[in-house]
């Protein structure tokens, strides 16, 4: 992706020093040269996605790098997001096979 | 409702911190917490519950593909129960194995599962009577989440679009850093003091504050308060009930 320099976080040079520190620290290794370029760009424009983030918090939250940095926004929500709930639960029978109290 | 509550203080009570790699069971490993934290606040037993059996057992077999947090009180109720971690381990592979619960002891069991209100006193309330409740937010913003309490609007993080479950296990007020007179570098808005929720995550401990992270209370931040869910664990009765005299 081509970053807005004003969002770019670290210089070209800093940000793969930075990258390098992320795969050192999370053990994340590329199948190749490519594969690697690609990660470092999703790296870049995550940074700058935190520092947005950082931005806009109306809390006192702190957002930057994670364990889930080189990841997109579309891999992350497919590897740790369940289905979506449903708008509303469907309705369900409850029954409990025991009757002897006490019993599981 | 007490001002502040965190289970986490409790000896014995809340387990460590999961990490549910490439398997998609927040859901299961929040209904598992959930039970097991009830059943140590309610026994002082302290069990450890079986995930993978709410994986395998669950009404729409998905395994590790994702779920609902209902489903695993109803794999529960079904089932009679959990069986431990010990007997039953979690294996965090992608198709789900066949249903095993009938061949292990139960450890521990509910009695029935509820919603609660979507009012966030209210369940703030029951959180400090009762103990650690499910939670299912919108996820969107933990990416890139490292510290501090998330206050998000509806439009940085959807409230309706919730899909990821966690366990709820405190709640607490972080002071006011109302800046006197000294400009720090950038320039912070001076801030009342934040309400929060503390909730514990299952990507591990590398992850968050330690695997928690807190969000701002009060506002349904990335949907809270939507679907607040918890068993109902009783104490185990071995006598027969009392019953009402004719």
């Amino acid at each position: 992706d081509s970053l807005p320099t004003k969002d770019a976080g670290p210089r070209p040079l800093e940000l793969k020093e930075v990258f390098k520190l992320f795969q050192i620290q999370f053990n994340r290794s590329y199948s190749n040269p490519a594969e690697y370029t690609r990660r470092l760009g999703i790296f870049a424009h995550n940074l700058a996605q935190a520092q947005r983030l950082q931005e806009e918090d109306l809390g006192t939250a702190e957002f930057g790098q994670t364990p889930f940095s080189d990841l997109t926004e579309e891999e992350f929500g497919q590897l740790y997001g369940h289905q979506r709930a449903p708008e509303r639960i469907p309705n369900m029978a409850k029954k409990v096979k025991s009757e002897r109290w006490g019993e599981s | 409702v007490p001002p502040t509550c965190d289970w986490r203080k409790v000896k014995n009570i809340i387990s460590s911190i999961k990490n549910q790699g490439n398997c998609k069971c927040c859901w299961a490993m929040a209904a598992a917490d959930n039970i097991q934290t009830l059943w140590r606040i309610k026994t002082q037993q302290l069990v450890d519950v079986s995930v993978q059996e709410l994986l395998d057992c669950d009404r729409c077999g998905n395994g590790c593909n994702g779920g609902f947090v209902w489903d695993a009180y109803i794999t529960v109720l079904n089932n009679s129960g959990l069986a431990s971690e010990e007997d039953y381990p979690f294996q965090g592979h992608q198709k789900p194995h066949r249903c095993l619960a009938d061949k292990y002891r139960k450890v521990a069991w509910i009695q029935d599962f509820t919603m609660l209100s979507s009012n966030e006193q209210v369940i703030a309330g029951y959180l400090a009577i009762h103990g650690p409740i499910t939670v299912t937010i919108n996820m969107k913003l933990l990416q890139y989440y490292q510290k501090g309490v998330i206050k998000a609007t509806p439009s940085t993080c959807d409230p309706r679009l919730v899909n990821h479950s966690v366990l709820l296990v405190g709640f607490g007020k972080e002071k006011g850093d109302m800046q006197t007179g000294t400009l720090l570098s950038h320039s912070r808005k001076p801030r009342r003091s934040t309400p929060y929720w503390i909730l514990k995550n299952s990507w591990g401990a590398e992850w968050g504050e330690k695997g928690y992270f807190r969000l701002y209370r009060g506002n349904n931040t990335c949907g809270i308060a939507k679907y607040p869910i918890t068993a109902r664990v009783d104490r185990p009765v071995k006598k027969a009930p009392v019953s009402c005299p004719p």
